[in-house]
């Protein structure tokens, strides 16, 4: 069974309460995300992304801060690229 | 002391980047 990098951060991440919630914000965001409500899940990527920055720059170095280290760039990039689509659409 | 490549993390642009995307389009 295949398990998604965040779920198994999560799990790495038991003892870290604030990495732990900024990572269920980030789930939040990607769920909202496929469910194209896209001025909701940039507001929610937002949120997650400051806080898991702001806890990569206290990780110590290992596999959780190189796990966190790929999920922010890819959480940006989802992001980056919800902001491209809502400016060129209508609304 | 491993410190492998990937460690370093460029926290200005990650940041950089987070305040673009806060920027309203």
């Amino acid at each position: 069974q295949t398990i998604s990098s965040r779920e198994l951060l999560k799990e790495m991440s038991q003892n870290k309460p604030r990495l732990f919630a900024a990572l269920e914000v980030a789930s939040a965001a990607v769920a909202k995300d496929e469910d194209g409500m896209t001025a909701d899940a940039l507001d929610l990527y937002q949120q997650s992304l400051g806080e898991l920055i702001l806890m990569l720059s206290a990780e110590l170095a290992g596999r959780r801060r190189e796990l966190l280290h790929a999920e922010i760039q890819a959480l940006m990039k989802r992001a980056e690229f919800l902001k491209e689509q809502m400016k060129t659409s209508d609304w | 002391n491993d410190h492998a490549p990937y460690e370093d993390i460029d926290f200005e642009d990650l940041s950089k980047r987070l305040e673009d995307l806060k920027k309203k389009t």
